[in-house]
């Protein structure tokens, strides 16, 4: 039996709104820790790790870890369906082959179910070391959105570059080349909206613009952004959720041949 | 030339 009642509903539509378009079919699993997803894109490249912890629900009732196969598509239809002040819970029974999304209206007058399909998935759980990052950036999400989507109408690869002076998003494409350096700015009203820098060593790799932009679309999960950097490693692109958890994006870089 | 390499390039099966 599998109970977890979300009063802020709007966080789970805007999660499934951030992964849906990177990954079609994922495995949710639900453990005493929390409702966590692991899961690959079609071609490898890059990998999405979700955490919400048990702690962030009003109501966290799971007897025995379980692992759900949903079409992520299918549950973004589902979940379109809750207003964004309804409170969400998802139920499923020990070995259903249906999960449900119940919603209720903030004043209780509205309670709608809504019954999914499950499906059984086979996906690889990949083991993710603990590294050290020559660099990590911290800046608004809102901005890095901006300079993904700008970038990508210039060129197909962005190159980000930490040096002491700066983070440096550059591109180059057929009609001329771009480059945004963003310094570190702390002296800010809001903390949200400071860009701060952590560097160890400067770094410099290259990734496919297409997939940082379709990190972007978790934006409106957090005001801020965290990228992490090591050579050679792939990006960690991560938006905090809340107190919940977090929403961590692993791109591989390209590589010299 | 630059490769696109694989995530589970970097990251073991576990």
């Amino acid at each position: 039996m599998l109970e977890l009642r979300l009063v802020q509903g709007s966080l789970l539509k805007k999660v499934l709104e951030a992964i849906r378009e990177l990954v079609n079919d994922a495995n949710f699993d639900c453990s005493a820790t929390g409702f966590s997803l692991q899961a690959m894109d079609s071609s490898h490249v890059a990998l999405v790790a979700l955490l919400l912890r048990s702690e962030g629900f009003e109501h966290y009732r799971c007897d025995r870890n379980l692992s759900m196969g949903m079409n992520l598509n299918n549950m973004a239809k589902m979940l379109r369906c809750a207003g964004n002040d309804d409170i969400i819970t998802i139920k499923a029974d020990d070995g259903s082959d249906t999960v449900t999304f119940m919603f209720e209206s903030p004043n209780q007058d509205k309670i709608a179910d809504f019954e999914m399909k499950l499906m059984d998935i086979d996906s690889e759980h990949l083991g993710i070391p603990d590294a050290e990052y020559h660099a990590i950036v911290r800046m608004p999400s809102a901005e890095f959105a901006r300079i993904c989507k700008d970038l990508s109408s210039i060129g197909d690869t962005v190159v980000i570059s930490v040096t002491k002076e700066g983070v440096k998003f550059s591109t180059a494409g057929d009609i001329g080349t771009a480059n945004i350096v963003c310094r570190q700015n702390k002296t800010v009203d809001k903390p949200e909206e400071a860009t701060v820098i952590e560097m160890q060593e400067p770094v410099s790799l290259t990734f496919a613009l297409r997939y940082m932009n379709s990190f972007t679309k978790a934006t409106p999960l957090s005001e801020t952004v965290t990228i992490s950097l090591s050579s050679e490693l792939p990006v960690v692109v991560e938006y905090k959720i809340a107190d919940m958890g977090y929403i961590r994006f692993y791109l591989a870089p390209k590589i010299e041949e | 030339v630059r490769k696109q390499s694989q995530i589970t390039a970097f990251f073991s099966l576990g």
